[in-house]
């Protein structure tokens, strides 16, 4: 009989998610908003052939296509390609209440580069 | 947290600890150099420790709700947030600052009740916080006017009271203030609300042509003037209503302004996600 077939794992290159809470590392005495948020990190193979959804430059082509008859060669890296900013409420060290735009914060997309 | 690094709970930072073998002061120095490069990142010099005396202004709350697609969240019953559009749209980092209320004038503080004095009151706002390479765009005084009871039974003319914000430009012998008009409104006393004041020519003289804060100056002028209403309308004095301390922490006049460190985008407005 045929063994039971499980979801097959996809191990390339995506977004995964990581929630970043400032109350674990005691930040919620000066951060008024927000009480975390969605970060996000990429991490999976950089396979050959690349696909196109994995976001991946002419480069990181070539570098694939290398490493494929020569290992010494790392594959492409998956690393962020697209990120956005969040807005952070807080209180300075001069007690007084700041709000600011951080950029990059938050991956928005994956890639192999 | 004296000797220890603080970015780590105690628990987690032996758990760490004990994967890498390594000694606790290694780790705690470790730390510590994350920690501070967190917070450099975050343009601190150092980790706050809020006093217990801080306050948030409910305006910076809306402003960041309207900022992270929150806004349809409902605010308080009566509040009505303008979201500040042309302002946000050239900032990145809006900062909030109460007057320094050991400045006042005292006798300036008895008028308001009393007297029906038309002298303006003076209010320092401290500026010194602001990083050098953040480039002020713009700046707002914003005070609360306070509906009068009974305003309805008030001519429209009685009703009127005028505005005029000033910059100090001169303090003369006898606390006389030189000063020049940045902003006046008109207003009717028969609603309750905030007024947003230009205030960006004085604000940028303070910050970038580094000249001396003296403050601002607030004249409020009843135009029909009758002794029940003068002094009566506009919060801007402890003393002027005999109401709860969270109530003039939340009331009092705020100075908001509008700037840019060159690093990122400006504020703009999410929708929720």
């Amino acid at each position: 009989s045929a063994k039971p077939r499980g979801r097959k794992k996809n191990r390339h290159c995506r977004r995964h998610p990581l929630y970043v809470d400032f109350s674990d590392v005691g930040w919620n005495d000066w951060i008024v908003a927000p009480p975390g948020y969605h970060a996000f990190y990429c991490q999976g193979e950089c396979p050959f052939p690349l696909a196109d959804h994995l976001n991946s430059t002419n480069h990181a082509i070539v570098q694939t296509l290398v490493n494929s008859v020569n290992s010494s060669v790392p594959k492409a890296c998956c690393v962020p390609t697209e990120l956005s900013a969040i807005s952070m409420l807080y209180l300075d060290e001069h007690d007084k209440v700041v709000l600011k735009n951080y950029q990059e914060m938050v991956v928005e997309g994956c890639g192999c580069r | 947290e004296g000797t220890h690094a603080s970015l780590v709970p105690e628990l987690g930072r032996r758990r760490v600890l004990g994967l890498q073998g390594r000694l606790p002061e290694q780790n705690d120095a470790a730390l510590r150099d994350f920690e501070a490069t967190l917070l450099r990142m975050f343009g601190l010099q150092c980790r706050p420790r809020p006093s217990r005396s801080a306050v948030v202004p409910q305006y910076l709350v809306d402003l960041y709700h309207a900022q992270s697609g929150e806004a349809e969240q409902p605010g308080p019953p009566g509040a009505t947030f303008q979201y500040p559009e042309r302002s946000a749209s050239r900032a990145n980092t809006v900062r909030a600052f109460h007057h320094q209320e050991s400045l006042e004038q005292v006798v300036a503080d008895e008028w308001a009740d009393v007297s029906g004095d038309d002298s303006p009151l003076r209010f320092v706002f401290n500026l010194s916080s602001i990083p050098p390479g953040e480039l002020l765009s713009s700046a707002e005084l914003r005070l609360y006017r306070q509906r009068i009871p009974g305003a309805e039974l008030h001519s429209a003319d009685q009703r009127r009271h005028r505005i005029n914000v000033y910059e100090v430009l001169k303090v003369v012998r006898g606390g006389q203030l030189i000063t020049r008009l940045l902003d006046t409104r008109l207003v009717q006393h028969d609603t309750s609300g905030w007024e947003s004041f230009d205030v960006s020519p004085a604000a940028l003289r303070w910050t970038h042509e580094h000249v001396p804060n003296l403050g601002l100056a607030v004249e409020v002028l009843h135009l029909n003037r009758t002794a029940a209403q003068q002094g009566r309308h506009v919060r801007l004095s402890r003393s002027l209503h005999t109401t709860p301390e969270e109530d003039w922490s939340q009331l009092r006049p705020l100075l908001v302004t509008y700037g840019h460190d060159g690093k990122g985008h400006p504020l703009t407005r999410r929708s929720k996600r």
